[in-house]
């Protein structure tokens, strides 16, 4: 059965891109087929997986508008087992487009129907807003996955993505649960790191991952050369975490 | 004359709040009158100059839809010549609303259209989207500061936000500039910080201010505690650069 996923915090820069073609990228290397679709109009995820803005003509855009099917938006990456629905600025005007459209929170929920059997694993990057394409991919999905960094600032948030979730599983979607929340851009030198892993831990208990992403500069050195950090330097520390997250995830599914 | 200026960039996590917090507190200290609104429903500006959720009644959306005025909603903050409009999870639901009001992107500078004597700088803290809060707070501007990470990711979203900067000055506001892009969470040790360093100044010429700020744990910590990073420990390094941002900008503003 196909399983979907939210990367989603409306909080800015916690790592929702870098989490959603990492896991993803780990996902497909243990062999399951993956799916990856580019909710930001600034189209990080689909830069991440190298796809250059020439190729993007049929994407993401275009999926929530009807111009064009799943099958035809999806773009195979240089991963093996692992496609992605690309996104351009295009997206950008989607909000606005989409308020006075019919069935406008489940447009994405519908384009998804008709290509159940291709994927295990679909993943939705979502932008920094909890905007109607956040809604869009909300309603489409089984869980939603949470990057939470280390920081104060960060910690502000939480709650009210944790009452909009809900607010979606009640009026649009019954099968939405929070998947988890993983830890981002964890710093050991610094106290702040730990103060609010402990804080976090302490309020959301086993709804957080046991891995914790540490904060590496291999990491974000990947995406300027259009690789996954786990393609770009397997061994360093941020992609040895996300293996280890994928396979924390793959464990609570069949637990699941 | 009041100069009004818009923080602003839709990448997440830039540093967009941090640079309106601490830009903010060094104009004041200087003795400059000085007024930040909080556009981001997050409220983390709010939340760093150390207003209570409960104080936060009269904020930017009773502003943006005339239930107050400005002068009922600036607050005092416990930094002297520097008052807030503050931000709750109520404005989330502003962009929605404003989308069939009149002059629904001049609603701000209407506001401010009253205190024209009261302030000699305002400054916007922006959400990390170019939706419609963000565009209230282009018309309202005469200038824009872009903070910019030294990251890989954060280079790709600056044309798209030069051009929209472009098409506000064309059709609602012809007195918009770029201020000036500064370069945030510059992190000497490794590569990525000076290519980006290098690819920014080379394109945008001395639109970039000489001053950096470098990534500092003090800066990250002050807001935790509800205070700027220059009141919380002015000597940091994080503080000193916002200092010089500062002097840098005033001195920008008497050539201007
Ligand atoms: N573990 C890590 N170590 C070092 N840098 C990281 C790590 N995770 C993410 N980054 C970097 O931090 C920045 C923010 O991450 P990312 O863009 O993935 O966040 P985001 O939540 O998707 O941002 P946005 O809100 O703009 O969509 C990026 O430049 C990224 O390369
Ligand atoms: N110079 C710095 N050194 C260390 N940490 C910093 C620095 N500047 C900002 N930070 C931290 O980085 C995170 C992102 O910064 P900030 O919240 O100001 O960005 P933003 O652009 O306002 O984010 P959003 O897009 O969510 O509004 C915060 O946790 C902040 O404390
Ligand atoms: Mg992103
Ligand atoms: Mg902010």
């Amino acid at each position: 059965k196909m399983r979907v996923f939210s990367v989603a915090n409306q909080k800015g820069g916690v790592g929702k891109t870098t989490t959603t073609v990492n896991l993803a990228t780990s996902l497909a290397a243990v062999g399951k087929k993956v799916l990856v679709i580019d909710l930001d109009p600034q189209g990080n995820a689909s830069t991440g997986f190298g796809i250059n803005r020439a190729d993007r003509d049929n994407g993401a855009y275009e999926l929530l508008f009807k111009e064009c099917t799943l099958d035809e938006a999806a773009i195979q990456t240089k991963v093996p087992n692992l496609s992605i629905v690309a996104s351009t600025v295009d997206l950008s005007g989607a909000e606005i487009e989409l308020i006075d459209a019919k069935k406008r929170e489940a447009r994405l929920k519908q384009a998804l129907e008709k290509s159940k059997e291709k994927y295990d694993y679909v993943l939705f990057d979502c932008p920094p807003s909890l905007n109607l394409l956040t809604l869009n991919a909300l309603v489409a999905s089984d869980g939603v996955i949470v990057p939470l960094q280390c920081e104060f600032y960060a910690l502000e948030g939480v709650s009210h993505l944790i009452k909009t979730i809900e607010r979606v599983k009640a009026s649009f979607n019954p099968d939405l649960e929070l998947q988890g929340i993983v830890l981002t851009m964890y710093d050991a030198r610094n106290n702040l790191s730990q103060q609010v892993e402990d804080d976090v831990r302490a309020h959301f208990k086993d709804k957080v991952y046991k891995t914790i992403i540490p904060r590496n500069v291999r990491v974000s050195e990947a995406p300027s050369f259009g690789l996954p950090a786990i393609v770009y330097d397997m061994r360093c520390r941020g992609s040895q975490a996300y293996i280890q997250l994928a396979k924390e995830l793959l464990k609570r599914e069949r637990e699941f």
